[in-house]
């Protein structure tokens, strides 16, 4: 299975427009293997977007330095996702018993 | 039907199980009709609610396009049962069922679906081989003809919003599209997605309103008020286009385009703390408020024909 340790969701909050098209510059590059939840549209509907962990230092860098704010929405993604499959495994047992 | 868990996420088999055992408990109401075959092969399943009559005026309901959507599978399970318990209990959906047929189809995207659980939890398209591209897969809501590769998917194989080679492409779509052209009395269709609390309506591709736009306002308002009245969740609504961002090629756009004047797409919880990754302890209270929704607008479908 996939493994998703150490991604990151950010939630990405634009102020303006000018804003919005900075975000879509990072949409464009393919090499940070970026995953947009909610993808950029306009200044006030935030932006959630699955980072890789290779690519969260370049992300969060890339942010700060065109002043667009950002909070962190998921930690660790495989975090979630191991819950989910505890939860799922949990269930089976239970109902073969 | 009774005992199966409605609180955990299930996989494409235990919900083709569930599907079965519907079928049979509820003979008389529920049938199962298989509409294609998806890329992969596996079937593409279709729950009929009827209580008799041919070729009566029908709601549609899809509740699995995009793979990843898991509470979106796991609400229509919970809808196909909420159905058959209701009926002949609860007022409105019985005058809904004596007078239309309501079809739900749980999964649309099975190979994706069974992809998630297999491979990729986070799989959104369908699985189809891209010619010429080592990337797989079709977003099924970009590839509908309505607004084609417009501005609002992508080109790229390799983007989530991939709209595929044409519009269309994709059996998974054509399928639901066959279906709806040869039955030709569908009077509202609904596809339910997640995340973000939205109800939309037509249209994602263009900024020109649809000619409905005044009635679909006031029918999703009517919506998102009764939704909020079980535990305060609050939606926005409007059009796709400005409620949450151009997108080509959907569902919605084509169904009303084709003459279904309520079109309408959902967007389950929640707002930004799981998004995809809903924890399933959340699966019935979404259900069950995302029912009121549903049930205004099955409500207004029949009680204003067209």
């Amino acid at each position: 299975k996939e493994d998703f340790s150490g991604h990151q969701v950010l939630r990405i909050s634009t102020a303006n427009e000018a804003q919005v098209e900075k975000v879509r510059e990072l949409e464009k590059l393919e090499h940070l293997q970026l995953d947009f939840w909610r993808g950029p549209s306009y200044p006030s509907i935030p932006i959630d977007v699955r980072v890789p962990f290779p690519s969260v230092q370049s992300v969060k860098v890339f942010l700060e330095a065109n002043g667009i704010k950002y909070s962190t929405m998921i930690e660790d993604v495989q975090l979630l996702l191991d819950e989910e499959q505890e939860e799922m495994l949990a269930f089976r047992s239970r109902a073969r018993s | 039907t009774g005992t199966f868990s409605y609180t955990t996420y299930h996989t494409l088999e235990e919900i083709d199980e569930f599907i079965d055992l519907l079928v049979a408990e509820n003979p008389n109401l529920v049938s199962k009709i298989e509409i294609g075959n998806s890329y992969e092969g596996r079937p593409l399943n279709v729950l009929k609610f009827s209580t008799g009559g041919s070729n009566r005026p029908a709601i549609w309901i899809d509740t699995g396009i995009h793979s990843r959507e898991w509470v979106t599978q796991a609400t229509g399970i919970w809808f196909a049962k909420k159905i058959t318990e209701d009926y002949g209990q609860d007022e409105t959906l019985t005058a809904i069922l004596d007078s239309m047929d309501i079809f739900l189809e749980i999964v649309t995207n099975p190979d994706g679906f069974a992809y998630t659980h297999s491979s990729n939890r986070l799989w959104r398209k369908t699985r189809s081989i891209n010619a010429g591209s080592s990337c797989v897969g079709v977003d099924p809501n970009r590839n509908w003809d309505a607004g084609f590769g417009l501005t609002g998917a992508s080109s790229n194989p390799c983007s989530e919003t991939y709209h595929g080679k044409s519009a269309f492409s994709e059996v998974e779509v054509k399928s639901v599209v066959d279906f709806v052209t040869n039955h030709g009395n569908i009077k509202a269709f609904i596809s339910i997605h997640s995340y973000s609390q939205l109800l939309m309506y037509p249209y994602g591709y263009t900024a020109t309103q649809a000619t409905h736009q005044a009635e679909l306002d006031e029918v999703a308002k009517a919506a998102v008020d009764n939704l909020a009245s079980l535990y305060g969740t609050k939606y926005e609504y409007g059009s796709t286009i400005t409620t949450i961002y151009q997108a080509s090629g959907s569902s919605i756009d084509w169904t009303y385009n084709s003459g279904i004047k309520y079109s309408y797409t959902f967007e389950l919880r929640d707002t930004g703390y799981y998004g995809f990754l809903l924890p399933a302890k959340q699966i019935i209270p979404t259900a069950q408020e995302t029912w009121l929704g549903l049930i205004t607008i099955m409500d207004y479908t029949l009680n204003h024909p067209y």
